[in-house]
């Protein structure tokens, strides 16, 4: 078990360096075990340092700079340890359009990996995707749902109103 | 291993029969204020074997069941299913396809089945164990939610890392 | 003291209804008190139906909805005890289009009242800026600020660079 | 009333001094992530008399204080001082205009001043206790904060209409 976990903390933690740095240009930031000499009960820790700053404590980034700390780490473990599948919900609203944009271009990478669900009110982020939902109430207090699939790269269109048979 | 087809009927505001067919790569969910994209993301929690009603935004498990509307009688039973691609053969049965199908009664009953057979929730807990899929390994983020992974104590950031190893 | 707060909760539960009416509309939402007959220690909630739906219970809205809900509230507030000026930082990404709309016709009413200080990354929430302060941190992680007096309906037009002297 | 001029000099990541001249009517404030808009709003409610320094996102009161950056060293104090423009005779003193002054040293010391005349803390609190300002009343919320009127206890709820009235 301890192997276990220290294998996969070595993992998530060589993946973090590499998206902390593409998500925070000329920062730093790094994920420490709180007590390496005790793998069996140490506990996980992150470090991030925006470029041209000297403060390294989580609390007091910025709202923006903490989802993106916080991404940078679930991403990290998402490609350290794969899952068939991701489903997130508004991740991303804190971000300004930069910051927006690095996001998106890590998460359209997993498109060859695994399976992204991503629910947002952000049009760049509807930009990214291969199908689209839309979910709609029609007034009367029930969900109904409309599905686009949009020009893939081979360019097949078709559009198929999902929904109650 | 993807996710394949996801038919809800009854579950919070999707009170018809409503059925998303998903494919591998990216999909977007997007649509108006209270239409019902996080209950969509609920609804998958939710088959996966989520347990905690105040997850699921509710106060009694019983809240995931349709209400009713000013237009609609309220629903005996919420049921939602998701059918998993396993051509890869990752999760352990020898299906290409596996579905998992939850239904909760306004009487309390609840039932669980496998590719149309009637089983327990611990049956649904060892298939899907081993695959790496639900809530408490941040492969689903619930909106909001996104800032505990930060907000935790270090022991709780050593538990993602665990469970997805 | 118990006169004050009777006669304040009344002023704003009135308000409540006319802004909880604009910004939800076709919905019922009041404020009630949780113990109206000992006024010297009564709580006090909120109900919030939107239109079509029947669920009173605020844990049920969605993420917009509930900050529709907050914002209901705290304008009621400022409504019925104005104050000098008001800081609101990013009260507004989880809306979506109309709601925002509808959130930014109150919040300009208050142009005339009083002084209304708002942060925000949303492009259409700087429309209804009479002043826009741009703050940004040149690299060095240090902040510096430029403030544009936008058109005015009298068509002044001034830009000068605040900041360091 | 409203808030006429603020000047912050050392404060988090205002180093150099920086003036914002403000007008009556909407100021929307805007700029990249972690540029130092919610550092404003922290400013602002510091020299109002706001003493938790886990409000203001740091773990001691000294965080507030410039901590420098690579190419900046820190600096051994801040300073905030904001101008209220007090011709409605609102504020309980014979000035037209009224400054309010804080400063914190790296030593831990702490001074206040109004119009330039050194005084306590409770001198402040007392100015300005009858004008409706400050965070208690939810006439400052917070980056993040919104939903705490809806999470918080129906007490919570009526302690804003009580100070507010
Ligand atoms: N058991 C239920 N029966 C009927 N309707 C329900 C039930 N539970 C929740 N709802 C309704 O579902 C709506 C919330 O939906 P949801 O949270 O999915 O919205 P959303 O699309 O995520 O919106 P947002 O963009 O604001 O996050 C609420 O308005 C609520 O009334
Ligand atoms: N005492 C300090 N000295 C220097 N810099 C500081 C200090 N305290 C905080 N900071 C810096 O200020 C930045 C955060 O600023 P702030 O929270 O105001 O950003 P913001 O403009 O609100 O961003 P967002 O849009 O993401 O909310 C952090 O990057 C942090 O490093
Ligand atoms: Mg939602
Ligand atoms: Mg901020």
């Amino acid at each position: 078990i301890v192997e276990i976990f220290g294998a996969a903390f070595q993992d998530v933690a060589r993946e973090f360096n590499g998206v902390f740095a593409r998500l925070f240009p000329g920062g730093e930031g790094r994920m420490v075990l709180t007590d390496p000499d005790d793998l069996l009960n140490s506990g996980v820790d992150v470090e991030a340092r925006p470029a041209g700053k000297r403060v390294k404590r989580v609390s007091l980034l910025s709202g923006g700079e903490r989802s993106l700390v916080a991404v940078a780490l679930l991403f990290s473990v998402f490609r350290a340890r794969p899952s068939p599948f991701y489903l997130l919900d508004e991740v991303e609203p804190a971000l300004d359009d930069v910051n927006l944009h690095r996001f998106l271009e890590i998460a359209a990478e997993f498109r060859d990996r695994s399976q992204l669900l991503i629910v947002t009110h952000q049009k760049r982020t509807m930009e990214i995707a291969d199908v689209l939902y839309g979910i709609s109430m029609a007034g009367e207090g029930v969900s109904k749902v409309i599905c686009e699939r949009l020009e893939t790269p081979d360019g097949a269109q078709s559009e198929q109103p999902a929904g109650a048979d | 291993m993807f996710l394949r087809r996801l038919v809800i009927r009854g579950f919070k505001s999707f009170a018809d029969k409503t059925v998303f067919d998903f494919t591998p790569g990216v999909a977007v969910i997007v649509g108006p204020n209270g239409s019902g994209k996080s209950n969509l993301v609920d609804a998958i929690a939710w088959v996966l074997g989520e347990q905690g009603a105040k997850t699921l935004r509710g106060g009694k498990m019983e809240d995931v069941i349709f209400a009713g509307t000013p237009k609609r009688p309220a629903l005996g039973r919420a049921e939602v299913e998701l059918t998993i691609d396993n051509s890869s053969g990752v999760l352990p049965i020898d299906f290409t396809e596996v579905s998992v199908r939850r239904t909760l009664f306004r009487t309390g009953e609840s039932e669980y089945a496998i590719n149309d057979v009637p089983c327990r929730l611990l049956d649904v807990q060892e298939l899907l164990s081993d695959s790496g899929i639900g809530r408490e390994l941040h492969t689903i983020v619930g909106q909001g939610q996104l800032d505990e992974i930060l907000a935790g104590r270090p022991e709780d950031r050593r538990a993602v890392i665990e469970e997805a190893s």
